[in-house]
């Protein structure tokens, strides 16, 4: 197991405190249109270090911030921690868990934490990297893209090779 | 490296192969390089014959067809070059029941060595879900998450407590 | 000419308030000129708030959110300016089963004045026909068509002829 | 009610002549991905005159001809008959009932017909423009294209209102 949690504060429309536990095997998301169930997905990119504000569906850096609604006033700041089952040690650190932070404020400033400490996004990739879940696009398929997969043209599909290989 | 490369696109177009009949219940697929002299740049050509139907292009496929073929190689490459987790919003929405069940069988089939997130309103990939989150929208526009089933392991404990209950 | 133009779209963009006020079962809906000085050359800007959140723009909402707002301004524009007949290919696939249910409602008022022929894989949709085909596929990848439901009136007749069958 | 039926020979998955009465009201149309739904779609866009191969999802005119399949010879031509009910006299022509018939050959060549008699494309247009139902492209709305309604940018979804208006 690879994934232990997930855990949103103020982050789009996770305004409250929410954890979501993630058990081995196949954890499926259901629920109306509109409740929230792709601000997950943005949430698991953004905290792993997606620097493409259009991959989460954002014109700016507050966009992730809950913005308020009715009868609730918008919120300073958002943050996501990711929470990762290092038992195996398929991440090169000395932690049986390993937790990665980043938060966002109306600023436009963003803040990376590894295991509590603070350190810049360039680490967040790094250990990324080191554990072999590096920038593949593979491992979040958006809504919608899934014919993205497939349309491009040969030259393009290329880079999906090369992501893996 | 040119070799790695190589060695990469084989295995994919293998595996490829593999899902695509799973996926389609019969039928072929064919990946090749379309200038195999210069590896370095060469597009990747995709060529489908769903059952029953001739070899054709993705173009002329239907629309389920096409989600079915990029689920069919997000699966050879995630088979070929295994990553941690990897997290699917509604790929399954254009797919009909039958194939949802094919789709949803070679998803299981890859649970093991991969931590699978899944974002669906349909009933079938529901059913294979070990664990289950229900995400629903308050009046003040504020997402909150419910378990609508808990994982194997963790069922037991609590089925007993709500039979002592 | 500029008066049609301009009655035009007062028409629909009542029409969309209150399509839009069914399909979500409340919210509310702007559609303005981004130009009203100019009008042969002005844009059309289209706000949405669903209910219990925000006015926002369409790039803001979520994928199901977005299909219901594009038939709310389908239906509005064919009440504003009805043609004889209208064909649906699979516009509900992204929606949750309340919303599909809405989304039929308000697409049966319309069915007096325009003929529908309706694409879909949903079993609220298939409810609301009047009449129904199924199409199948052969071995040899040609289509059959076979009806699965007869219109009302002709329906009396054949349930007839299998009564006394 | 305005469409009576539509019949189909030789054109893509139809390579036997196939009947589809359309009732008033809400007609239905189900089955399996790939079984030939949309190409229902595609038959009534082009034998109203549709001129863009990419709205019928082809590249040349020969693409809408029976292919072949496993076991089945291609064919030599494909046409499409509407059958337009004209009781009320909605379409300027002195006839209870009108049909428009289309016809391709694997030479490139297209046929016109109404009500039997060989006319040009101009005059099927023409029809469509006196009827009222000209080339509104809100009558037929394709797979996958509600967003295309929707995330134009302003200065374009104001086509679609000139067209209304
Ligand atoms: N910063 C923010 N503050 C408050 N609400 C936000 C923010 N960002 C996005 N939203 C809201 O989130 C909603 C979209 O949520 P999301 O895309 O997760 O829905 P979904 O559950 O995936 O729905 P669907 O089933 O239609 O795909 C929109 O209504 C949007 O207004
Ligand atoms: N000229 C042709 N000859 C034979 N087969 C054709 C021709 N043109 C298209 N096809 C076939 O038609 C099939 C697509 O049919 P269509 O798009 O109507 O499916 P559909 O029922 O809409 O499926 P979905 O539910 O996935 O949208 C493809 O498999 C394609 O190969
Ligand atoms: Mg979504
Ligand atoms: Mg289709």
């Amino acid at each position: 197991m690879n994934l232990r949690k997930l855990e949103l504060s103020g982050f789009k429309t996770f305004a409250r405190r929410t954890e979501v536990l993630l058990p081995g095997g196949v954890t499926g998301i259901v629920g109306p249109n509109g409740s929230g169930k792709s601000n997950l997905s943005d949430a698991l990119r953004w905290v792993l270090g997606e620097q493409s504000l259009q991959h989460i569906r954002s014109k700016k850096t507050e966009d992730v911030i809950y913005a308020g609604g009715a009868n609730r006033a918008p919120l300073g700041m958002a943050e996501v921690t990711i929470t990762l089952d290092n038992t195996s040690g398929w991440i090169p650190l000395d932690f049986s868990e390993v937790t990665i932070t980043r938060r966002a404020y109306r600023s436009g400033d963003n803040e990376y934490f590894i295991n509590g400490s603070r350190v810049r996004l360039r680490d967040v990739i790094d250990l990324r990297n080191r554990a072999g879940f590096g920038q593949s696009s593979y491992s979040v398929i958006g809504q919608g893209l899934v014919d993205a997969v497939l349309s491009q043209r040969p030259e393009e599909r290329r880079a999906l090779f090369e992501e893996a290989a | 490296t040119k070799k790695q490369f190589l060695d990469t696109f084989e295995t994919v177009a293998s595996e490829f192969e593999r899902f695509f009949g799973i996926i389609f219940g019969g039928g072929q697929v064919q990946m090749f390089l379309t200038d195999p002299e210069s590896i370095n740049t060469s597009g990747i050509e995709i060529l489908a014959q769903p059952p029953g139907k001739r070899l054709q292009s993705l173009s002329a496929l239907s629309g389920g067809e096409r989600a079915l073929v990029a689920g069919a190689l997000l699966f050879a490459i995630l088979s070929a070059k295994p990553v941690p987790f990897c997290l699917l919003d509604e790929v399954d929405a254009a797919l009909d029941e039958a194939n949802v069940k094919r789709f949803c069988q070679a998803l299981k089939s890859l649970a093991q060595q991969t931590q699978f997130v899944v974002i669906t309103h349909n009933r079938e990939t529901m059913a294979i879900a070990d664990a289950l989150y229900g995400v629903s929208m308050g009046q003040d526009g504020v997402s909150k998450l419910v378990s609508l089933r808990l994982p194997r392991e963790d069922r037991s404990d609590s089925a007993e407590a709500s039979a002592q209950a």
